[in-house]
């Protein structure tokens, strides 16, 4: 059948990466042949060929002894693909849709695997081939494609490299652990993989950052999916770990990547995932230097980094739809009714489960929260550069005012919410952290809550205790904030009613 | 959404209370001994490692992994690479290869001999160091010769001596001296 | 909660889990240094 013919040339091809080098001219000539009899030239039996040699090449890795050589068909498929990427004429089909044909019929072989009844799926192989991809291709790229002699070929191949590694990214979001549970663990390896994850940070104009984002948050749903109350499973806890190293990795490598896109990260990150949260906001970019924070004379309008914008990658405007007018307006103009229509919109339509520290779900629509308050935050930055710095602090800007209503208005899980997305705007020294270490010390020191100023203290003081209860890092401005409660003249934290009826917290309080 | 709330986290000695939620995602851990497998820092410095991850877990992660790395044409197929008239140079006679064998370093030697089990190269490279007085030791798959400067203590039944010997030590690279007690039948 | 099915893929995943000698470079073909010679079965076999 055609099918056994395609084994037969694959096998044959195995055999001949077994006896020369790569870059022997036999294999060049065999390629050739390849094109000139039919097996590879045009797109059907591009497909029927590449599919039976996946096919094969998983079968062979099956079957093999698990001590012996168990890649050797792997491994010489990769080589095939990747050279097919640069030797081939393109004539019925483009090189960009040669890739996505290639990943294509790798998807449809692996999910066929992953979804038999008492499959015997292994996701080795399968990683293998994406690794050896990423290493072919790595290989191939140094110094922009020096090792091409071909100048045309060359151009085109740097003009294909970015294409490469987002088409990458997008067929490693396909195959998420959300959809296919049995590739998780090399889900995880792959988006950290050496020859991947360092060069999606670094492709120009951060054009990998928008797919890296999108893996990095099917990790997050998946983990957030499965973090209930009731007992978290070993294979979870493992997801965690190496999520928490990856995630540790880039922090030291390319803070600014956290950082930029903070806001993304905090929609979708569990909520109980105290420590994370802080290793994310704490990121540093590298030529800041940190004041001490627990020094109760700083003073943030002296260090010149607090007057700079942090960069936001993804424009928290996007979030705010139909919410983006009377927002905009109010900071122009407040007005009671705009703000009637703020306060109305943050209320979802329906209950929606979230597993949290102290909730089992939510009412409020916390990303609109989150992005009302970035929003804010932004503009109010804006303006501090625009104008001056006496327009943003200040109790009555409408920059203040729109977020004390918000909070005077709401209900306490909307109070929670709100405070909850101005504190991670607490980070490294910027214009941002400064505004909101302002904004948050006024409102628990204000007189102008009434009734209500017991809450806003006590969900203030419980959002910086969930920060800074767990283990390090702590973000620089979150330590700063609660340095300043803490030696606040006219509020005492000790004699709070709401820090006397938790003994633990007064204990801990005690001894800070 | 009050401070009541973190009771859980906080009173990790009340069993009932603590079961809520999981302490490794909430508290975390101390973040040293990740941070130390991952190589941050190293040597005080601020490294990048990002390019030399070997893997997500450090229980996978226990074999270093080939960094990118890019050779220019200039470095390869460079002619009388190790005495060798053919190139890429090779090693596939016992006779004519010998003369070559005596021209190398004991460093060269000992990177051959470990380098290709099984081979030509490994047996002529055997072979010169044994002539350069090194012995093999076949337990510890590692070679040694005598410390010049000691005399070694032969021991009753003359089966084994005690003294003084350079090891080269393959892991490390690097030789090194040993108080040692070599039994004759473990060296060839 | 993770459906059965899901519990036992996932723990075949972990199970399987790729390491860093399956993330290496792959080892294709090079021209040997030294031909194949019968040596001492105590020398070291492996590189």
């Amino acid at each position: 059948s055609e099918t056994e013919k395609y084994y037969l040339i694959f096998t044959e091809w195995v055999k001949l990466l077994q006896k020369v080098e790569h870059d022997d001219e036999l294999v060049t000539v065999f390629l050739r042949q390849m094109v000139d009899r039919g097996v590879l030239s045009d797109t059907d039996s591009l497909i029927n060929f590449c599919k039976a040699s996946f096919e094969l090449s998983i079968l062979a890795f099956k079957a093999s002894d698990p001590t012996g050589e168990v890649f050797v068909s792997i491994d010489a498929l990769a080589m095939l693909v990747t050279k097919l990427l640069v030797v081939q004429e393109f004539e019925d089909y483009s090189r960009n849709e040669y890739l996505d044909i290639i990943f294509c019929i790798l998807t449809m072989v692996f999910s066929k695997d992953h979804e038999q009844d008492n499959s015997t799926f292994n996701e080795r192989p399968y990683f293998r081939f994406f690794s050896n991809i990423l290493s072919e291709w790595s290989s191939l790229r140094g110094h922009d494609f020096i090792k091409i002699t071909d100048q045309q070929i060359r151009k085109e191949l740097i003009e294909f490299d970015n294409y490469f590694y987002n088409t990458f990214a997008s067929y490693l979001h396909l195959i998420q652990p959300v959809a296919f549970p049995g590739f998780s663990f090399a889900f995880i390896t792959l988006l950290s993989h050496r020859m991947f994850l360092p060069n999606m940070l670094r492709l120009e104009n951060k054009s990998g950052w928008k797919n890296l984002t999108i893996l990095i948050i099917d990790l997050f749903r998946f983990l957030d999916q499965y973090t209930g109350k009731v007992g978290i499973s070993n294979a979870i806890s493992v997801v965690y770990k190496g999520a928490l190293r990856v995630i540790i990795g880039i922090s030291n490598d390319f803070p600014e990547y956290l950082i930029e896109n903070h806001y993304e990260f905090m929609n979708a990150l569990p909520s109980s995932y105290a420590q994370l949260k802080n290793v994310m906001l704490a990121a540093i970019p590298k030529k800041i230097m940190l004041p001490n924070p627990y020094d109760n004379g700083l003073d943030m309008d002296k260090i010149d980094s607090c007057k700079m914008q942090p960069t936001v990658f993804y424009d928290p405007v996007v979030d705010l739809h139909s919410f983006k007018k009377p927002v905009d307006n109010y900071l122009r103009i407040p007005s009671n009714s705009l703000m009637r229509t703020i306060i109305n919109g943050v209320y979802r339509d329906e209950y929606s489960f979230k597993s949290g520290i102290g909730y089992d779900y939510v009412s409020v629509d916390q990303k609109l929260v989150r992005a009302v308050v970035l929003h804010v935050g932004v503009e109010a930055g804006l303006e501090s550069e625009k104008t001056s710095s006496g327009a943003i602090f200040n109790a009555k800007s409408s920059y203040y005012t729109l977020l004390f209503n918000l909070l005077n208005e709401g209900s306490s899980e909307v109070r929670f919410k709100v405070i909850e997305a101005m504190m991670e705007q607490l980070r490294y020294p910027n214009i941002h952290t400064h505004w909101f270490t302002f904004v948050l010390k006024n409102m628990f020191t204000s007189e102008e809550w009434g009734e209500q100023k017991s809450e806003i203290q006590e969900i203030i003081l419980r959002n910086i205790f969930e920060r800074i209860i767990v283990n390090k890092p702590h973000p620089w401005g979150v330590t700063v904030l609660f340095t300043q409660l803490l030696n606040l003249n006219n509020v005492k934290l000790l004699s709070l009613p709401c820090v006397k009826k938790v003994p633990e917290i007064e204990n801990i309080l005690k001894i800070l | 959404f009050g401070l009541e709330a973190l009771l859980p986290l906080i009173k990790q000695d009340d069993t009932e209370l603590s079961k809520k939620y999981n302490h490794a995602m909430t508290i975390g851990t101390d973040l040293s001994s990740m941070l130390h497998s991952l190589g941050i820092p190293r040597d005080n410095q601020r490294y990048r490692i990002l390019d030399t991850f070997q893997s997500p877990w450090a229980e996978t992660s226990r074999s270093e992994v080939e960094p990118r790395f890019f050779t220019p044409e200039s470095f390869k197929n460079i002619p009388n690479v190790l005495q060798s008239k053919v190139t890429p140079p090779v090693f596939n006679s016992i006779e004519n290869d010998q003369q070559r064998v005596t021209l190398f370093q004991d460093e060269t030697l000992f990177y051959l001999f470990y380098k290709h089990p099984g081979t030509v190269i490994q047996e002529l490279t055997y072979l010169e160091l044994r002539k350069r007085n090194w012995r093999y030791h076949k337990t510890l798959k590692a070679w040694l010769t005598k410390d010049p400067m000691v005399e070694p203590l032969v021991s009753g039944d003359g089966l084994s001596e005690r003294g003084s010997y350079i090891f080269f030590d393959p892991q490390r690279w690097e030789k090194c001296q040993r108080e040692f007690v070599l039994f004759y039948n473990a060296i060839m | 909660e993770m459906p059965d099915r899901m519990v036992s893929q996932l723990e075949s995943s972990l199970l399987n889990c790729p390491d860093s000698l399956d993330a290496d470079t792959p080892y294709l073909y090079r021209n040997p240094l030294s031909l194949p010679h019968p040596t001492s079965i105590f020398f070291p076999s492996e590189p």
